[in-house]
C-alpha cells in the first residue's frame, strides 16, 4: 500500500470550468426551486403536502392521532388522592410548572393529570399591558415578522401559505352583508347616526337586542368537514344578562376606537389590507409545562372560526425547523375577526400531547374527532358568531379575556 | 401546542419581543 502509495504518478489536468459552473447552477435550483415549489389543484388552492428530512416522514408515518387519542384517555383517568401531590409535584419538576400561581393550589382537587394541565391562574397573577397586542398566552417566542405577499415565515428559509393557514372564502360561502334589523322596531334598519345617539351612551345597540351568549350550532351535532367550509350560522339563546354584556360589549367597542360597522367589512380571509398598513404575524410556542389556557391578544371582535380537521405533528421548535407546512398540517382552529386596524385572526394549532382544543364560547366546536378518512388539507369547517353580538357581528373580546385552552388528548 | 397570530396594522407596528424570549399572558409583544 505504502509502495503504492509512493509510486502511483499524479496526474493533473484542468477541470472544464463549465463543469463546475453547471454544478452550481443544479445546486441553486434545487435550494430556490424544489424547496419551495408550491404543487396547486383544480381551484390553483396551494395542495399542502408532507415535506422535510427522513426524521419528519418517520413520525409522519406513525398514527398520530390514536396515539394522542390514547394519551388523552390515560390522562383523563381519576388518580388516588394519596398519589395526587406526588404525581403533580413530579410532573411540575419535570416540566417546570410554576405551582403556587395556580387557582386551587390544593393538588388534591385535581382529579386526573388533565384537569392538572387546564388549570387556572389565581386572579392578579398575569397584570395586562397597556398595549395594542399584549401575549396570548404563556410560552415562547418562536418567530414573528411581516408576510410578503401571501407567504408566512415558520422559522428561517421556511415560508407557508397564509391561505392555508388561514382557508380561502369560496365565493358561495359569503352571502352578501345584510343590514342589522331590529326586531322592536318592526324590521327598520338602524342608521349609524342612530347608532352613537341611543341612551347618549356610545355603545353597541345589539346589547339592547342580544347579549354575549354561547354559540351553538344549530345542529348541535359536530359539523361533517365540508370542501372549504360549510356555513354553519351559530344559533344562540341569550344566557347573561343584558348588563354585564353592555359594559363587556361596550368596552370592546370603545377599545376597538371606531364605531362597530353596521357592514361586515368584507371577506376578511385573503386579507387585502388598507394603504399604509401591513400583515403581522407572531408565533407563541407553549411548553408541556405551561399554563395552556390562552387569552385575547387584543380587544377584538371573532366572526367565524374554521376547524381545519389535520394531522397533530409535534409543534416543538425542533419540528417547527424540519417540517414545512407544520402548521398548516396539523389540526387547528383559525378565529378571524377584526381589531381596530382591521383584519385580526388567532390560530390555536393542536399537537400530539395536546389535540383538544377548546373555545369558551363556542360550545359545538369538537376536535381530535376519530375520522373513518382524513379529508384533504385545507379542508374545514365553519361556523360565524354574528349572533353574539348582532351589531358587532360577533363575537367581542377584550384583552387578555380568556378564549379557551389546549387539553391533553 | 402553538398559537399563530396574522394581523394587519400600521406599518410602524414594531414587535416588543425577542426570538426565543419567555412570554406570559398579558405582556406586551407590538408597539405601533
Amino acid at each position: 500500500l505504502s509502495a503504492a502509495w509512493r509510486d502511483t504518478p499524479t496526474k493533473w489536468y484542468p477541470l472544464p470550468l463549465a463543469v463546475g459552473a453547471l454544478l452550481l447552477v443544479a445546486v441553486d435550483y434545487r435550494k430556490n426551486h424544489l424547496a419551495t415549489e408550491v404543487h396547486v389543484d383544480e381551484h390553483g388552492n396551494e395542495v399542502v403536502r408532507l415535506k422535510g428530512p427522513w426524521q419528519v416522514h418517520v413520525i409522519g408515518a406513525l398514527p398520530l392521532k390514536n396515539l394522542s387519542r390514547l394519551w388523552g384517555y390515560l390522562n383523563g383517568l381519576q388518580l388516588p388522592v394519596w398519589f395526587r401531590p406526588f404525581g403533580f409535584r413530579l410532573y411540575a419538576w419535570a416540566f417546570g410548572c410554576n405551582l403556587e400561581e395556580m387557582d386551587p393550589e390544593d393538588l388534591t382537587q385535581y382529579r386526573s393529570l388533565g384537569e392538572f394541565f387546564y388549570r387556572k391562574l389565581k386572579p392578579g397573577v398575569r397584570p395586562v399591558a397597556n398595549a395594542p397586542l399584549v401575549s396570548p398566552a404563556d410560552g415562547r417566542v418562536l418567530h414573528f415578522g411581516t408576510v410578503h405577499g401571501s407567504r408566512v415565515e415558520q422559522v428561517k428559509g421556511l415560508t407557508y401559505s397564509l391561505d392555508a393557514l388561514l382557508g380561502v372564502e369560496s365565493p358561495t360561502n359569503s352571502p352578501p352583508p345584510s343590514p342589522i334589523e331590529f326586531p322592536h322596531r318592526d324590521m327598520a334598519t338602524v342608521h349609524d347616526e342612530e347608532f352613537a345617539n341611543v341612551n347618549g351612551i356610545n355603545y353597541s345597540l345589539g346589547h339592547l337586542l342580544g347579549s354575549s351568549t354561547q354559540a351553538k350550532s344549530s345542529e348541535g351535532q359536530p359539523p361533517a368537514p365540508q370542501k372549504h367550509g360549510e356555513r354553519i350560522d351559530a344559533s344562540v339563546d341569550s344566557e347573561s344578562s343584558l348588563g354585564d354584556s353592555i359594559s363587556h360589549d361596550a368596552s370592546v367597542a370603545k377599545e376597538m376606537g371606531v364605531r362597530p360597522s353596521l357592514q361586515r367589512r368584507g371577506s376578511i380571509s385573503g386579507a387585502s389590507v388598507q394603504e399604509g398598513h401591513s400583515l403581522f404575524f407572531a408565533v407563541v410556542y407553549l411548553a408541556p409545562g405551561d399554563y395552556h389556557r390562552f387569552h385575547s391578544p387584543t380587544a377584538w371582535v371573532v366572526e367565524k372560526r374554521r376547524h381545519f380537521i389535520g394531522e397533530l405533528y409535534s409543534v416543538s421548535p425542533y419540528m417547527a425547523r424540519r417540517l414545512e407546512n407544520l402548521f398548516v398540517l396539523n389540526e387547528r382552529v383559525a378565529l378571524l375577526g377584526r381589531w381596530r386596524y382591521g383584519f385580526f385572526s388567532m390560530v390555536p394549532v393542536g399537537a400530539t400531547n395536546v389535540g383538544s382544543i377548546r373555545i369558551n364560547f363556542d360550545t359545538a366546536l369538537r376536535t381530535n374527532l376519530r375520522q373513518r378518512s382524513r379529508p384533504p388539507p385545507g379542508t374545514y369547517t365553519e361556523a360565524v358568531y354574528s349572533a353574539a353580538s348582532s351589531i358587532l357581528n360577533g363575537q367581542p373580546l377584550t384583552p387578555a379575556e380568556e378564549m379557551g385552552g389546549f387539553c391533553l388528548g | 401546542s402553538t398559537i399563530v397570530l396574522v394581523f394587519e396594522a400600521p406599518k410602524n407596528f414594531r414587535f416588543t419581543v425577542q426570538e426565543g424570549e419567555k412570554v406570559k399572558v398579558g405582556q406586551k409583544m407590538g408597539e405601533i
